[in-house]
């Protein structure tokens, strides 16, 4: 129907470069309006020759052309196994860590829970050094779960630590927050008294 | 020549991918500079261009060492594409138009190949285009193209995002199973995948949901069409593993979609497929909680939900051809005249074979009955809603007994298509459901005279297939079956056709 | 008669108990399990 109507609409398929896939395709028309009663010897092979050839998770996976550098293969020993890491695991998720996130669809994959293993640095170095890929998202939002929060003018990550202080004191708690210097120093670094925290700087992930 | 030209600049836009990241300017830039210099400034280049394309990209993988990266050609395409879509100023061409020639191109040089290769034909490189497409269009898409910094284009391509995904989908139609048969594993991999199924689902205002039925219809056509009861192709049972798998993803999911398009689904799914059948009736609308179906106390009247009648995305009425006026008529002036009409307008024109349990070959037309007793139901709960649960639970109203009369008037055949009908509607608790059990419970009771053994008979069976099959289990039809065998007018285990029968006598007993 | 589908729709990673329900279709990596054994990159965002 549709290339119908674009044939009526459209001089462009009135084009040569259109046939022979045009006399095949129209060859399918035939069989879609009157599908065989029985699965004829040659259709079958084609669906049986379909099935040998049925697209995998590889196949489907996201297209990456460029390769960041950073991940270029090293040589290892060929005793230690080629197999891809991010096999399927259907193993349920920790139930004692608590986040809205913890439900979302990273949760479940194996790059999600590994993350959750890694210690601050490692996040903080995927996060810096492998830019706008699927890997810094994970990373992001990890660290998120953790409490920390991205700053979008100065491109650092801030923690707020909240001290119960005992009871009779002035306050009940007191507030001193924390940042990566992953410019100068790569440590967290205590913010200075003059500090203001503005929501608006910080990116909502 | 021509082509050759086009063939260098597909490779030098290969090559530049994997040397810059996809986001460098430096791929705007060659866009650029592609259209500056009238590479694709004809519908003629254009579409020259995109076959030199895609033929080098199927080449390259053929070509290329299995264990290696197979796919670069053909990403590097997807990726060409999504860029030319989103960096133009489209003025003499719109983007849908400008998408579908492209991808009638590709149509074209699909059939080709296909056409040409035979058993031979590789699916995997037309299946990696279309996955990459997606996955590019994801990418550049997300959060409402704010990637894209003039908000002209952003609304303009946002605007557009419902077309390009419905676009994917009629051309998915197009290599549907029954015409493609080689693409087969492909295209159920691509209805499927995550950057498009998840998508059409949750596309604002349902926008993709009646190309999803399309699809989905057009699977089970495909399965229907190939199941045979003594022998099923092992490829065939294979795509049902994988149609059982899908579905069960979208009961999960989206229940909502099941829920709402019940009605066309079954249409097309073939009656062997018990278990399929009770996964998709037996989807419940998201965070409404049920009643256990096996409490001893429930009571159907009680329960909240069957206040609201559920959803029907698809208005079967447009199924009822001729006997909509009828139908209609009749809910509104009951006449024997006007049942007539309908009694004996539920027949096909012609035998057509089936593979059904316990029968070969159909004569009514099920699609009009499914019609029939749908439209009556959602009338019925329009009706409660209008006025009052009197005037639909009650043997007299014209809503009864207008089924009532098939059932009286039919042959078995006929029977037992209307009692199939009625049960497709027994799923959670919701007015239909309520009016639906009302219904049958009525139906079991009653005399029919001499017919009375064989309704019986064809209403038991109808509720017990659904129940012996491993889970899920509808709601509806448990509760109903339940109703069926505490009632006290009726002892289920002295029927004749129970007791002639060990097995089902046994199963009723347990039961 | 069909079959028992506590293991296929655990191979869909759908929990049996319906309180930490879910997205699956997302990260779906085939309808079948032969060629769902490693994972496909989901729909993520990153910020300029």
């Amino acid at each position: 129907e549709l290339l119908a109507q674009d044939r009526a609409q459209n001089a462009a398929f009135q084009n040569p470069l259109f046939h022979p896939g045009l006399d095949h395709w129209l060859q399918t028309k035939r069989t879609l309006l009157q599908p065989h009663e029985t699965m004829p010897a040659e259709m079958a092979s084609q669906l049986e020759s379909s099935l040998l050839n049925c697209p995998d998770s590889l196949d489907a996976d996201t297209p990456h052309l460029h390769h960041n550098t950073l991940s270029l293969p090293h040589p290892t020993s060929i005793f230690f196994p080629n197999e891809t890491t991010r096999l399927v695991s259907n193993d349920p998720v920790d139930q004692t860590r608590i986040h809205p996130k913890h439900n979302d669809i990273y949760s479940r994959t194996s790059l999600g829970r590994i993350m959750s293993k890694f210690d601050l640095d490692a996040l903080f170095f995927i996060f810096y050094h492998y830019q706008g890929s699927y890997e810094q998202f994970l990373a992001a939002r990890e660290l998120t779960i953790r409490g920390w929060q991205f700053n979008k003018i100065n491109r650092c990550w801030f923690y707020k630590e909240v001290e119960k202080l005992p009871p009779g004191m002035e306050q009940s708690e007191e507030i001193s927050w924390r940042y990566f210097d992953y410019q100068k120093s790569w440590l967290a670094r205590r913010c200075g008294a003059e500090f203001v925290y503005r929501e608006e700087e910080f990116e909502r992930i | 020549t021509n082509q050759e030209r086009m063939f260098l600049v597909f490779t030098e836009w290969v090559k530049l991918l994997q040397r810059v990241p996809g986001d460098d300017v430096k791929v705007t830039v060659f866009i650029r500079q592609m259209i500056d210099k009238g590479v694709l400034n004809t519908t003629d280049n254009m579409i020259q261009f995109t076959k030199a394309a895609l033929e080098l990209s199927v080449g390259s993988f053929k070509e290329s060492d299995p264990t290696s990266e197979v796919f670069i050609a053909t990403d590097a395409f997807s990726k060409l594409i999504v860029n030319l879509l989103v960096l133009q100023d489209f003025a003499g061409m719109n983007r849908s138009e400008y998408l579908r020639l492209m991808i009638s191109v590709i149509t074209m040089v699909f059939s080709e190949d296909q056409g040409r290769m035979g058993n031979s034909f590789n699916e995997r490189p037309y299946f990696r285009l279309i996955s990459s497409l997606l996955c590019e269009w994801e990418n550049i898409s997300g959060h409402n193209f704010v990637k894209i910094q003039d908000q002209y284009y952003r609304s303009q391509l946002n605007e557009f995002t419902p077309e390009f995904y419905n676009i994917i989908a009629s051309f998915l139609h197009v290599y549907q199973p029954i015409a493609f048969p080689g693409f087969s594993f492909a295209w159920i991999t691509l209805i499927s995948h995550r950057m498009f199924l998840p998508k059409m689902l949750r596309l604002p205002e349902k926008a993709g949901w009646s190309k999803l039925v399309l699809l989905f219809t057009d699977l089970l056509k495909f399965m229907a069409q190939y199941t045979k009861k003594n022998d099923v192709p092992d490829a065939v049972s294979v795509v049902y593993k994988g149609a059982l798998r899908v579905f069960l993803a979208v009961a999960n999911d989206s229940p909502d979609f099941l829920v709402e398009n019940h009605y066309e689904l079954l249409n097309h799914l073939p009656h062997v497929y018990m278990q399929l059948r009770n996964v998709i009736l037996s989807a419940i609308p998201k965070d409404l909680a049920i009643p256990n179906p096996y409490d001893p106390n429930l009571r159907i009247d009680g329960v909240e939900s069957c206040q609201d009648a559920p959803n029907v995305f698809y208005d079967p009425v447009q199924d009822l051809k001729s006997l909509k006026k009828p139908v209609d008529n009749y809910l509104r002036i009951p006449s024997t005249s006007l049942l007539r009409v309908i009694s004996t307008n539920v027949f096909k024109q012609e035998f057509q074979k089936d593979n059904g349990i316990g029968y070969d070959t159909v004569s009514v037309d099920t699609k009009l009955i499914n019609a029939i007793v749908l439209h009556v139901g959602v009338e019925a709960a329009l009706e409660k809603h209008k006025t009052t649960a009197n005037a639909i639970f009650n043997t007299k109203s014209s809503y009864y007994t207008l089924l009532a009369s098939l059932l009286n008037d039919g042959t078995a055949e006929v029977r037992f298509h209307v009692v199939q009908a009625i049960a497709n509607q027994l799923r959670y608790p919701n007015a239909h459901t309520q009016w639906f059990n009302y219904v049958l419970k009525n139906f079991f009771l009653e005399d029919w005279d001499a017919d009375t053994a064989e309704i019986q008979e064809i209403i038991i069976r109808t509720l017990l297939e659904r129940i012996v099959t491993n889970k899920p289990h509808c709601w509806g039809i448990i509760v109903t079956f339940t109703d069926l065998l505490k009632s006290p007018e009726c002892s289920i285990l002295t029927l004749p056709f129970v007791m002639d029968i060990p097995e089902v006598e046994m199963i009723i007993k347990n039961l | 008669l069909g079959i028992d589908l506590t293991p296929v729709l655990h191979s869909l990673g759908i929990p049996s108990n319906q309180q930490s329900r879910h997205r699956v279709l997302d990260t779906f990596q085939s309808p079948w399990i032969e060629t769902s054994r490693s994972e496909v990159e989901p729909r993520f965002f990153v910020p300029e």
